[in-house]
């Protein structure tokens, strides 16, 4: 399947929250997130990656700019009482910029040049999430416009490829 | 926007590679899966949380099961000394089980309850990656049955929306 990239989507409204050396065993993952679904806070990404001993892992999700502040307080006053260990990180100088397309899930190739061409104009990737359509990166906010730009020319789009999430 | 559970995919023909304590810098994104997109292997997966400490993070991306061998062997002879430092892990005893729907990333409350069935039926989640439709978790392999059981009961699926990818 060849990829066929059609475009950009980028939004500066997120936020990210991380709760650091949170314990790699079930039921932590819902006791991070209860509390936030029944504040009625809407969640976008939720990313964690493996525990690299096997006893602690990192859990980030972000909100929109909006539910920054709710949300760190509901993390630092519920959930991290409730875990025990653990810390709490956020940053709302955040962007996500993600490239669009079909077929993406197959092209690692795809993913490289993407990347690539963002370390090309120095932007450190924070975070990176994929699925079937989208390759999604979390970048500092600064940088985000310089991204989209730099994306839209490797990529060959049109100028009315690209729209805000 | 409720979110509407159409169904739970999952495959257990996954492998999950990842490059521990990279620095987290421009470029080496690119660095890892140039070599991978050169060998034409097919990435699904690609995670990559926050450096908790700001200078170095874990990069893990997911292969076809009969990619792994090869998969590890490009990292540990080209990647890994290209980047100098780090090092590498895998897995191919791993399941990816999804929970595919609309309206998804707006509910924290969808992805508390995914996570809550998994830890009741004592299943840990080792990864996460969302989408708009949908949300990924990665477990060990012995346990996707029992986790798209679970899932399927508590979201009240019928038999035929359950596919296997
Ligand atoms: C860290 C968290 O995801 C944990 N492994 C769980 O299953 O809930
Ligand atoms: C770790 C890796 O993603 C790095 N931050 C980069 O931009 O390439």
């Amino acid at each position: 399947e060849e990829p066929l990239i059609s475009g950009i989507a980028f939004t500066a409204n997120e936020a990210k929250l991380t709760l650091l050396n949170t314990p790699d065993v079930p039921g932590v993952a819902s006791r991070i997130l209860g509390p936030i679904a029944d504040a009625n806070i809407e969640v976008d990404m939720i990313v964690q990656n493996v525990a690299p001993a096997g006893d602690y892992t990192d859990f980030t999700f972000t909100v929109a700019k909006g539910d920054y502040k709710q949300t760190l307080k509901i993390l630092n006053e519920q959930v991290l009482p409730d875990l025990g260990e653990g810390e709490v990180k956020g940053d709302d100088n955040i962007a996500k910029v993600s490239l669009v397309g079909v077929g993406m899930r197959s092209h690692a190739g795809v993913a490289s040049k993407m990347f690539r061409v963002l370390s090309e104009e120095n932007i450190n990737i924070r975070m990176v999430s994929t699925s079937e359509i989208k390759i999604s990166v979390v970048i500092d906010e600064k940088q985000m416009e310089l991204a989209v730009r730099a994306l839209h020319s490797a990529f060959g789009l049109d100028k009315d490829d690209i729209e805000s999430e």
